[in-house]
């Protein structure tokens, strides 16, 4: 099973302002 | 700005936390990012509160309208309705917990109006 960053999940979490 | 979907986490990826926890995806808790994000040097926690859904370009899409951090800035996203989002204190939320749990294999609860939303920023970007 790979192991992911946590900073991976980024993308896929609520826009922010800079979006 | 409405960026096209984008493909939602990998359920049965393992993600290592910031100080090295390893967790399953399905697992995570709030604190988990509220955690990683004070240890980290790179991000900062920050929120998003839903303010509309609407329906999208296709069948399976919606659009949904954040309204994000401090300074409340409306952003506007379309996504797959099986997108989940993590709403702070809930957990994996999407628009169609059914199918995110059918794809996916990620139980979720439903994204309404007035969820708030876990989302990350730069530090110092602005």
């Amino acid at each position: 099973v790979p192991v992911f960053p946590w900073h991976s999940l980024v993308p896929f979490l609520a826009p922010t302002q800079s979006d | 700005a409405a960026p096209s979907p984008t493909p939602a986490p990998v359920p049965s990826s393992i993600i290592q936390l910031a100080d090295g926890e390893l967790k399953r995806v399905e697992d995570l808790k709030t604190e988990d990012f509220i955690q990683s994000a004070e240890i980290s040097s790179e991000l900062k926690i920050d929120s998003s509160t839903v303010e509309r859904i609407d329906s999208g370009q296709s069948p399976n899409a919606v659009v949904i309208q954040f309204s994000v951090g401090e300074l409340k800035a409306q952003v506007c996203v379309e996504v797959l309705v099986e997108y989940p989002f993590f709403v702070f204190g809930q957990g994996w939320s999407s628009c169609c917990p059914d199918r995110t749990t059918q794809l996916f294999e990620l139980s979720c609860a439903k994204l309404c109006v007035g969820d708030v939303c876990v989302s990350l920023t730069l530090r110092g970007l602005r």
